[in-house]
This record gives C-alpha cells, sequence and structure tokens, in this order.
C-alpha cells in the first residue's frame, strides 16, 4: 500500500468519524443530507460483497467493516433516533436520488468486467459513489451557512478522492495497471464535484470566517 | 480485470 491510497483512507475514516461526532455531541444531523448517506451506506454494501467471499488483508476486513456499519448507524440516526432525526432538514433535502441509482445501475449494466453479479454491483457502486455526494452539495448550497463540522466531514471526502486519484498515478506508474479507465474516470468526474466547494472552504479558512456558498 | 477498480482498494 503506498502512501496516497493510506492517507485517502485515513481522510475517509476522519470524514466518517466527524459525521459521527457532529452527530453524537450536537445531537443534531442538520445540514447533513440523508440522501447522500442512504447512497453511501448502497454504496459500501454492494461493493462490499467480496467480504463473504475474499480475504485480501485484516485491514482492508476491518476497514469494509467499519464503513458498512458506521453509514448504517449514520442512516439509522437520522431515520430513527427520536431526538436527531426531528433536526433532520427534510423539506431542503429534496434531490431525486433514486435517479442516480437508476442511472448507475444502467450504467453498470453496460459497463462492467465480467457479467456476474459481483462483478455488476462493483461497478455499480463506483458510478454511484461518484456521484453520491451531489444531494450533500445541493443540501449545503441550500442552506448557506454551514456549520465547521458539517464543512470538515466534506473537505475531508473530497481530500479522500482527491489522494485516491494520486494514488492511482503512483499505481500507473509502478505497477502494471494500464486499462483500468472507469475508476479514473468515476474518480475524476467526482473530485471535479468538490473543486467548487473546496475553492469556497479555502476562502473561508483563508478568510477566517464561517463558510458560506454562494446562492 | 480491465475495467474496475483494483479490488485491493476501498
Amino acid at each position: 500500500m503506498n502512501v496516497f491510497r493510506f492517507a485517502g483512507d485515513m481522510t475517509h475514516l476522519f470524514s466518517v468519524l466527524v459525521l459521527l461526532l457532529k452527530i453524537y455531541a450536537t445531537k443534531s444531523c442538520s445540514g447533513i443530507s440523508l440522501k447522500t448517506q442512504e447512497l453511501y451506506a448502497l454504496v459500501f454494501l454492494t461493493r462490499y460483497l467480496d467480504l463473504l467471499t475474499d480475504f485480501i488483508s485484516l485491514y482492508n476486513t476491518v476497514m469494509k467493516l467499519v464503513f458498512i456499519s458506521s453509514s448504517l448507524a449514520i442512516v439509522w440516526c437520522m431515520r430513527a433516533h427520536p431526538v436527531v432525526r426531528r433536526t433532520y432538514d427534510k423539506d431542503q433535502d429534496t434531490f431525486r436520488h433514486y435517479t442516480l441509482v437508476a442511472g448507475s445501475l444502467v450504467l453498470a449494466l453496460l459497463f462492467h468486467d465480467r457479467f456476474t453479479i459481483r462483478e455488476v454491483c462493483w461497478a455499480f457502486s463506483i458510478y454511484l459513489e461518484a456521484v453520491a455526494i451531489l444531494p450533500q452539495l445541493v443540501l449545503l448550497q441550500r442552506s448557506r451557512n454551514v456549520d465547521n463540522l458539517t464543512g470538515q466531514y466534506v473537505f475531508f471526502l473530497g481530500a479522500y478522492r482527491a489522494f485516491y486519484i494520486l494514488n492511482w498515478i503512483y499505481r500507473y506508474f509502478t505497477e502494471q495497471h494500464f486499462s483500468r479507465w472507469i475508476p479514473w474516470i468515476a474518480g475524476l468526474v467526482q473530485t471535479g464535484l468538490y473543486a467548487d466547494f473546496f475553492y469556497y472552504y479555502y476562502l473561508s479558512w483563508k478568510n477566517n470566517v464561517k463558510l458560506q456558498l454562494p446562492a | 480485470e480491465c475495467f474496475s477498480q483494483p479490488k485491493d482498494e476501498l
């Protein structure tokens, strides 16, 4: 494992921890998109089917279990926790996320490695992950004033994608992973979606003011 | 395996 991959995994883990911290510490999920969280839960459940069949390393297994359980826990909190669920901005979180699921499914049925359930699910999870952040970005944009932890959550998620791209560039030159163009495109799309957010995050950090996205 | 992300990644 190279340093970029490890940094990517750690920033991904931080993003989840920041989100859990926000929900537990403030007993509030305002500014968090339930739709994005549900999409991530679906991404992890479909991608980590190999937990049942293959063993890669203890590190991989533990991380996969952490991502699956944390995403399910967050969805549960937002839907069912007696206090937290009342803070959910339901009226603003209106992105039609099933269109993302449907689009990813069609792409996965068309472009995959082999036509097996596992490979189609894997491809589906790659496509869906690339766009799963959209409902969250739309919600951020609508809620204007973004609290620090929510801003940091999205920042760490974006950093994770950026590190994964660096990881792929590194692996491209050091290993023989040549024609893996699907994750490249999906990863670039996803990182591009964050570019705008990063810019405003940087401005708020530089000027030491609260993060505010333009209308 | 020319389509997918390496399977050893998360």
